[in-house]
């Protein structure tokens, strides 16, 4: 899935639709129903509402034209394009045009009303076209579609979600395509608040939280009482899933991110060329084959790496790993003592996260202060 | 040039191929006959992306199974836009 540049979308949950004109190959009352179930596909997974106007501007017209309609972008005849639609915003855009040198119908004796205004509104909502052969973002439009039970493809659901979030349901519940059918097991979104929730990585950026969980993140700012749920491919769709480790380089701004014995530095949503690079140009053994955590600590100018029960020191002037490392982590961070998930420091604490467990550590009194749940900064 | 086998009714005419690449995939508009510069690499290179982003055989010709994709009806909003 992809998105429109500045990921356009629609600031508001309350989206309107106004039918301008009908074709004359289908009853009007069968286009309002197929218009109607094709806004549902997406009103289903997601926050918005969809509501029909019958005079005015609304914030999606649909109508039928031939040919040249007025907006530089000619119809081409029977066959060939279908209709096309403009990214959420004022006037034209979110319009949908159709190509009135089609065959409309109900059924798929021509070109399917439904399915091909369904692709539409996707644009009109803020997707762009994917390259997931089974998305309804597909640009072509599938003659083999079982109209009976359609359903969104989960590659439509994680890029729409990405834009809008979840439907009111809170989002612990999982929201299944439309449809699920047996061959694609919607995948349960991480429940928030679950009291056994443990992260893969975890890091600051631009004084923000971000908590890496498999394919997702959860975003948390000081200002915010609760985190919102992402996905990684919202944001870094090249990046793989599950990180080991994650820092944030506050001076740099930039976030480095470990998978392995790769890394990867990443500055807002762009990846810096030359990355991925081997850990081992930071000075680690090759024994090392993954690094656990990761922090950087301002006030020092230092990166501590863990990794089992022992860490290193890198120096982010020098660029070089300190002398005398690795050391025990029990001997430096007395009540740490378990295998370390994930790390970060905030307000001068240290915050290491092991599964379900957070302990809180004062690197001045040598101590650990608190031991929380993982999830405690989500409020729950 | 010999009359190019894809003006054959029927098949999608070199006029139809360059106007797919540069409506959907942003081939640059060039007033230079397209079947001259078809093995040209910005082409070559318009075909493989296309190719690419469609799920097809990745070969910059202008096969078969690329020729019967091009054919089908779709979306006029491009895959790859500037």
């Amino acid at each position: 899935f992809g998105f429109f540049p500045y990921r356009q979308k629609w600031r508001k949950n309350e989206v309107t639709y106004r039918i301008v004109n009908y074709t004359n190959d289908m009853k009007q009352a069968d286009v309002d129903a197929a218009i109607e179930r094709a806004l549902k596909v997406w009103s289903d997974v997601i926050p918005l509402t969809f509501t029909r106007l019958r005079e005015g501007e609304a914030d999606i017209m649909i109508s039928f034209a031939v040919e040249d309609h007025g907006d530089f972008l000619p119809f081409d005849g029977p066959g060939g394009v279908l209709g096309h639609a403009y990214p959420p915003g004022p006037k034209i855009n979110g319009d949908v045009h159709l190509d009135d040198d089609e065959t409309w119908t109900e059924d798929k004796s021509g070109v399917n009303l439904f399915l091909a205004a369904a692709h539409e509104f996707g644009h009109s909502l803020g997707l762009v076209h994917s390259s997931d052969t089974k998305a309804l973002m597909y640009p072509l439009y599938n003659t083999n579609t079982d109209l009976t039970k359609f359903h969104l493809s989960q590659d439509d659901i994680d890029g729409i979600q990405s834009l809008y979030g979840y439907p009111p349901s809170s989002p612990d519940d999982p929201v299944p395509p439309t449809k699920s059918t047996e061959q694609e097991k919607p995948e349960k979104n991480p429940a928030t608040c679950d009291p056994n929730m443990s992260f893969d990585a975890v890091s600051t950026l631009r004084g923000e939280m971000l908590f890496f969980k498999d394919k997702y993140f959860w975003r948390k700012s000081i200002n915010s009482i609760e985190p919102t749920l992402y996905l990684l491919s919202a944001f870094w769709p090249s990046l793989p899933s599950g990180f080991d480790a994650a820092y944030e380089l506050t001076t740099q701004d930039m976030v480095f991110v470990f998978k392995g014995n790769k890394f990867w530095a990443v500055r807002g949503n762009d990846i810096q060329p030359g990355y991925p690079r081997d850990i081992y140009t930071l000075g680690f053994p090759r024994t090392v084959k993954k690094i656990d955590a990761a922090f950087f600590h301002k006030e020092k100018q230092k990166t501590y790496f863990f990794v089992n029960d022992i860490y290193w020191r890198y120096d982010e002037k020098s660029h070089s790993m300190d002398h005398g490392f690795p050391r025990q982590i029990a001997t430096d961070f007395p009540g740490v003592d378990q295998k370390i998930d994930a790390v970060f420091e905030s307000f001068g604490f240290f915050y290491f996260f092991s599964g379900s467990s957070q302990i809180e550590f004062d690197p001045n009194a040598k101590m650990v202060t608190r031991t929380l749940k993982s999830n405690s900064w989500f409020n729950c | 040039y010999p009359l190019n086998p894809a003006a054959i009714a029927g098949k999608l005419s070199m006029d139809r191929v360059q106007k797919y690449l540069e409506d959907f995939y942003n081939l640059e508009k060039n007033v230079k006959q397209f079947v001259r510069r078809k093995d040209s690499s910005p082409v070559v290179a318009k075909i493989q992306e296309m190719q690419r982003f469609l799920g097809l055989q990745v070969t910059g010709n202008l096969d078969d199974d690329t020729m019967e994709m091009m054919k089908k009806p779709r979306c006029g909003f491009p895959d790859v836009s500037s």
